[in-house]
């Protein structure tokens, strides 16, 4: 059988929050090692990969490798039952074709579950190259996210240019033309207000900003973000999530015609 | 205007 218990359940409704505009429907994919998604949104565009690994839980077990395939509006649906302090646990049989949740208030006083049908997805799995990346840029998440609010009003891309100099957002449409440009912070008495750009190469790529406006969902997930890029690969935009695992979001760049 | 590309074009299909 598939168990799972996790004390700060709040953050598994965030991963669900970061996940639900953009996935209808995933595999979640448990071993013993953890819980696995990997999923791209109905146009390949883009992908989300999500990784909880087991010490992260204050409970794991996972006699048999499980492959639970859930629509994630309804998963979405019952995890907002769940209250922000809950303990979140989940169940599912070997072979099973549900899987439940269960929410136990701190004091143990309220304990809810909730059985939801299992979907057979056989969705396609990419594989992801380890890359060397030429720009890593670290960022406070709300501070990208609203970069990417205020220029996705200019156009439908957003150029991201990283130099030596930092890194600069820019977009263009009818009514103009934004840029912000971002140097990298000296020194910043919180680490999760820094701008940090490690760079072995200046890269220009062009995204769509429907997704990056996606991807920044998961700003509930971290205090910070990482873009990664290199010519010609997909942008990665990783959120933290606590210290038990990630969000990866991976985006396919737009290429002047 | 720039074209969006496609994730396959990049990773393969394991």
């Amino acid at each position: 059988m598939f168990e799972a218990r996790l004390v700060q359940g709040n953050l598994l409704k965030k991963v669900l929050e970061s996940l639900k505009d953009l996935l209808t429907e995933a595999s979640w994919d448990c071993a013993d090692t953890g819980i696995q998604l990997q999923a791209m949104d109905n146009s390949h565009v883009s992908l989300v990969s999500v990784q909880l690994r087991a010490d992260g839980f204050d409970k794991f077990r996972c006699d048999r490798q499980l492959s639970m395939g859930m629509n994630l509006t309804s998963m979405s649906k019952i995890l907002r039952c769940a209250a922000n302090d809950d303990i979140i646990t989940i169940k599912a049989q070997d072979q099973a074709d549900n899987v439940t949740f269960v929410f136990e208030s701190p004091n143990q006083e309220k304990v809810a579950d909730y059985e939801m049908k299992l979907m057979n997805l056989d969705q396609e799995h990419l594989g992801i190259p380890e890359t060397d990346y030429a720009a890593v840029i670290k960022l406070p998440a709300a501070e990208f996210q609203r970069i990417i609010k205020d220029l996705s009003q200019f156009g439908e891309s957003v150029v991201i240019s990283c130099t030596k100099e930092g890194v600069k957002f820019s977009a263009a449409g009818d009514i103009g033309v934004g840029n912000i440009k971002l140097a990298q912070t000296a020194s910043v008495d919180k680490e999760e207000e820094a701008v940090t750009i490690e760079m072995q190469e200046p890269v220009t790529l062009t995204f769509a900003c429907r997704y990056l406006n996606m991807f920044t969902k998961a700003t509930c997930l971290a205090p910070q973000v990482t873009l990664s890029m290199s010519p010609e690969v997909p942008l990665v935009v990783e959120y933290k999530i606590g210290d038990m695992g990630h969000v990866r979001y991976y985006l396919a760049p737009k290429i002047e015609d | 205007t720039p074209i969006q590309n496609d994730l396959k074009e990049f990773y393969a299909i394991m």
